[in-house]
């Protein structure tokens, strides 16, 4: 652990506080892509079953049942409690291009062909395009709340901080993870755009509106 | 362990 992966996975979290808290107090999903979450608890799932038979530390196993749990709840509050504030018309993403590509270059690109590590592999992929409907939702509508570009933008940073991590991580302990980097360089890079908007905007107190 | 499928990042 340093202090880039914590200061990383502290964003992670705070970015679904940030997320639950937006959905709590505004008792809307308006603005939120039910696709990006759903494809985030299949992430999660996908990746961290493996509390079931690997234990590395109680912070890690903690993490782990805390996103996997908020991301399920996160998808009931959308489908049922709020389901009235969730348009689906605007969300209109394919996943199954995400879903396809990431289980082929699954089967590809792992550390060991079993079901575990080709989940692992896939995990890692999806994650890195999971994003992709809720960036393609805010083109389309071209504006966002300010609460839910803090979401983005702490789900970004979470993201952007592995980076760092990896290099520390290379040079500390001699270790490099050619999956995850080149997977969390290409997520990282999506919010490139989205986080110009947002520092150059929403951060000197304007709307978050995208120039039509 | 340090290898790359030790995978203990989340």
């Amino acid at each position: 652990m340093n202090l880039f992966r914590l200061l990383g996975d502290l964003s992670h979290l705070a970015s679904i506080l940030v997320l639950l808290h937006k959905i709590q107090t505004s008792r809307s999903c308006r603005g939120i892509s039910f696709k990006t979450q759903a494809l985030y608890v299949a992430v999660f799932v996908a990746r961290y079953l493996d509390l079931f038979w690997r234990y590395i530390s109680l912070y890690n196993s903690a993490m782990k049942v805390f996103f996997i749990g908020s991301s399920c709840y996160i998808l009931y509050l959308m489908k049922y409690r709020y389901r009235p504030t969730n348009d689906p018309s605007i969300d209109t993403f394919r996943i199954e291009y995400l879903l396809v590509p990431c289980a082929i270059l699954s089967l590809i690109f792992n550390y060991n062909f079993m079901p575990t590590e080709i989940l692992w592999s896939f995990s890692i992929f999806l994650e890195s395009v999971a994003i992709l409907p809720q960036l393609f939702m805010l083109q389309r509508t071209g504006e966002a709340e300010a609460i839910t570009t803090h979401y983005l933008a702490a789900l970004g940073i979470y993201r952007a901080l592995y980076i760092p991590n990896w290099i520390y991580r290379y040079f500390t302990e001699g270790v490099i993870d050619p999956i995850a980097v080149t997977a969390g360089i290409v997520q990282t890079g999506l919010y490139l755009d989205f986080f110009y908007v947002y520092f150059t905007k929403v951060l000197q107190g304007q709307k978050f509106e995208l120039p039509a | 362990s340090a290898t790359p499928d030790a995978h203990d990042e989340l």
